[in-house]
Formats: structure tokens, C-alpha cells, sequence
């Protein structure tokens, strides 16, 4: 993490979601954080077109979990040519929902008005410009604060999903220790329930809870003679598990 | 008691799990 932010979430660095290209100049890019219980997408928009640029808006498609901005980008000065701007938009899960393919993904619509100067005229004229762009955030954007299922509940939950509702992933070459791994998975809301010891392996019984309510539980498996982790994962919406499972290859790797 | 028996289930998770 960054300045100022709890140790263990780790932010991706801001990739480029709408060319200068495919906008008339205005690039936009840009990650996902969430900071104490709230959902922000940090952006960066970048004038690279000769006229000055003003009146930002943002608007997102319907979304598998409901995601839209929380209020208006609050970008208050013209953006002048090879202007920089970085800009945090808090997000809220109450919009509109339709599941994407991938489940993560996020399309958006943006705005922004270019005034162009005329020096012949000496006056100034202005056009509109709508940009789609397109996005995909980690699931742990999702994943709230009071995921730490009950024990009991856990174990009855656990047997009650079925074996097809599971699925499992190799994490490949992790040189952290259990307590380690625990640590980082708490920064982003993934609680360890229980941890045992069996037969050299450290196998540790996790869950998540996503904001619109669906659990997920998981064991992970470590070796202290092998660098590769084996995840289980179950969820009675099985399709949010390789989602999962991408949260954890991030988290441990960073 | 329950903390006990509890305990006692995980350890027997974990066991089946690595000993299906």
C-alpha cells in the first residue's frame, strides 16, 4: 500500500482504461481501492488535445454488483493541454445490476466539453464529447469488513455446499509463511477461521463476504518444503470463485 | 464445552481433508 493507507491493501498501479485516441485527447486511467469500508476509483485524466477541457462527468453501465459513482467527479478547474488531473471517485453497490461477462467487469461513459479558441474570431466555441471506456476491478473492491463467519456456521456451511460448487487453484512459487499470508489476506478482507497443522501441511479455513451478501469460504493449504499453495474454494454462486482466487495471486504476490 | 467440540471439528475437517 501507499501513504496513509492500512497496511496489507494493496492498490494495482493505474492502467490505461480510454486511449487519447479513442477520446479527442482526453486519456483516462486509472485503479480500484477500497479504504475503510469505502469503494473509491482513483483516475487520472490527461489533456492531450490542443483545446482546454471542462465540465467532467462519469456515468457507469448497469454492473454484476450494482457499482456506481457515490456523486459527481469533482473536478472544479479546466483541464489546459498537457494537463494532469487525478481524481477520487467514491463508488456505492445500491445502481442498477446486470451480470457482465467477465463477472468483474465495468463499462463507463464519459464526458467533458472541449472550449476551443478561434483566433480569427477571437471568441471561443465549445463541442461535447462522449467516450465509452471499459474497466475490470479486483473482487476484493467487494469483499466487507465483517466477512469473519461464524465457526459454527462455517463448518455446517461447509459441508452443506456441494463438491461440484468447489473449485481449486495451484498459487505457485508464495515464500510467506502462514501467519504472513494471514496477515496480508486480512488486509483485504479475507478472515482466517481456523488454522490446523496436519501432516506438514499448514491448512488454513477462510471466509469472504461480498457486499451483496454472498459468502465465500476457502482452505488454503501450504508446505513449509513447498512454494506452491493450493486454494479450495466454496460458494453456493460458484462463478465468483476464480474471481476469488485472482484476489489471492494479487495480494500474495504484492 | 462447544469451544472444545469445535475445535475438535476443524481438526477432523482438516484431517479428512488431507486423508479423504
Amino acid at each position: 500500500g501507499g501513504v496513509g493507507m492500512p497496511s496489507g491493501s494493496y492498490v494495482s498501479p493505474k492502467t490505461v482504461w480510454l486511449p487519447a485516441m479513442k477520446a479527442k485527447g482526453l486519456e483516462i486511467s486509472g485503479t480500484f481501492a477500497r479504504r475503510s469500508g469505502v469503494i473509491q476509483m482513483d483516475l487520472s485524466l490527461t489533456n492531450k488535445a490542443m483545446s482546454v477541457m471542462v465540465d467532467f462527468a462519469i456515468q457507469f453501465n448497469k454492473n454484476s454488483f450494482g457499482l456506481a459513482p457515490a456523486g459527481p467527479l469533482q473536478i472544479l478547474t479546466p483541464l489546459s493541454p498537457n494537463q494532469t488531473i487525478d481524481v477520487s471517485l467514491p463508488l456505492s453497490t445500491v445502481g442498477p445490476i446486470m451480470k457482465m461477462e467477465p463477472l468483474n467487469n465495468l463499462q463507463f461513459t464519459h464526458r467533458q466539453i472541449h472550449v476551443h479558441a478561434t483566433q480569427e474570431l477571437n471568441a471561443t466555441f465549445e463541442n461535447t464529447q462522449r467516450d465509452r471506456g471499459n474497466c475490470q476491478y479486483p473482487l476484493s473492491l467487494l469483499f466487507v469488513e465483517d466477512g469473519k463467519m461464524d465457526r459454527q456456521v462455517f463448518l455446517a456451511t461447509w459441508k452443506d455446499i456441494p463438491s461440484e460448487n468447489e473449485s481449486q487453484f495451484q498459487i505457485k512459487d508464495i515464500h510467506l509463511n502462514s501467519d504472513a499470508a494471514t496477515n496480508k489476506l486480512q488486509g483485504i478482507n479475507i478472515f482466517t477461521i481456523a488454522k490446523r497443522t496436519v501432516e506438514g501441511q499448514d491448512m488454513l479455513y477462510q471466509s469472504v463476504k461480498l457486499t451483496n451478501g454472498i459468502w465465500v469460504l476457502a482452505e488454503l493449504r501450504m508446505q513449509t518444503v513447498n512454494p506452491n499453495y493450493m486454494l479450495s474454494v466454496k460458494c453456493r454462486a460458484p462463478e465468483v470463485s476464480q474471481f476469488v482466487y485472482q484476489c489471492y495471486e494479487l495480494v500474495l504476490r504484492n | 464445552e462447544m469451544d472444545g467440540a469445535l475445535e475438535e471439528a476443524f481438526s477432523r475437517l482438516a484431517e479428512s481433508r488431507t486423508n479423504p
